[in-house]
């Protein structure tokens, strides 16, 4: 259980990062 | 698109592993697009998940007496430490010039190393739980090897008192763990044998009971009850057996989700 919380919190970090990375691209498509 | 072999491992890891795959293509196509942003705080947040992950992960390889488990992890672990690195040196690099394209392939990679490690520490995870099963599965198969000795009511009693809770653990276990496959033709190998377990479960009891009978009272066809109850007991250990090949099972069949 608490390898998988860690893991999901990599996931939601991860998200959020390449979100803040593909706004900028996203804004030229 | 990678595929995840069970419920849990999907819910966390399929929207990233999809983010990933956007990611490359909105990279790979707009090489000279615009100025990057700042992701420091983002990858710093990153970075702190990976500590706490390598954390956790060092706390279960040496609290775990799971040999593979102890073997595999460290790797993984070492994978996704690798990558937050890559994503730290990404943001640094962006902050100097937001428009370097290595940064941009460090933080692609980045990206594509965080989702890889941790599904792979995940996997090992999975694995060394799905080890946990099969040990009981085999308990369940050194006590059906037993049915063949037993020769009075006493013995079948205490047989019983063994085989009852360690069979009943293991179909719980079993049928949760159906329920988390991905893999629709897993699942239902897996639900065969279970009802197949069930149902011989009883029959076998009955033909060992049978069988006491028979010598007890010095009846005829103890010979015919034997092979009876032997045969019963064999046909639930292949079940079992079939069991263990397939928990153990990870593969994806493409056709069947195509």
């Amino acid at each position: 259980e608490i390898i998988l919380d860690a893991a999901k919190s990599i996931a939601a970090a991860t998200s959020d990062l390449i979100k803040a990375a593909s706004i900028a691209q996203m804004e030229l498509m | 698109m990678p595929v995840f072999h069970t419920k849990t491992i999907e819910s966390i890891l399929d929207p990233v592993a999809q983010q990933v795959s956007r990611l490359v293509i909105l990279h790979e196509e707009a090489e000279d697009g615009n100025a990057m942003p700042d992701l420091e705080r983002p990858v710093k947040a990153v970075s702190q998940a990976v500590a706490n992950l390598v954390k956790v992960g060092r706390e279960t390889i040496n609290s775990s007496d799971d040999a593979l488990l102890k073997q595999d992890m460290p790797a993984s672990l070492k994978r996704v430490e690798t990558a937050s690195h890559l994503l730290e040196d990404a943001s640094v690099m962006l902050k100097g010039d937001p428009y370097s394209s290595t940064a941009r392939k460090k933080l692609i990679e980045g990206s594509r190393g965080i989702l890889q490690g941790t599904s792979s520490l995940l996997l090992c995870f999975d694995e060394s739980e799905v080890r946990k099963i099969i040990r009981e599965c085999k308990r369940v198969l050194d006590y059906l090897a037993v049915a063949e000795v037993i020769e009075t009511m006493e013995d079948l009693v205490h047989f019983l008192k063994n085989l009852s809770p360690c069979l009943s653990k293991v179909s719980g276990e079993i049928s949760a763990r159906e329920k988390e496959l991905t893999h629709q033709v897993h699942r239902e190998i897996l639900i065969r044998c279970l009802d197949q377990v069930r149902t011989l479960a009883p029959i076998l009891i009955c033909s060992m009971k049978i069988f006491i009978h028979i010598i007890s009272s010095g009846g005829k066809g103890a010979e015919e009850a034997a092979e009876n109850r032997n045969y019963l007991s064999g046909r639930m250990s292949e079940e079992i057996n079939e069991i263990i090949r397939v928990l153990q099972l990870t593969t994806y069949d493409e056709d069947e989700w195509d």
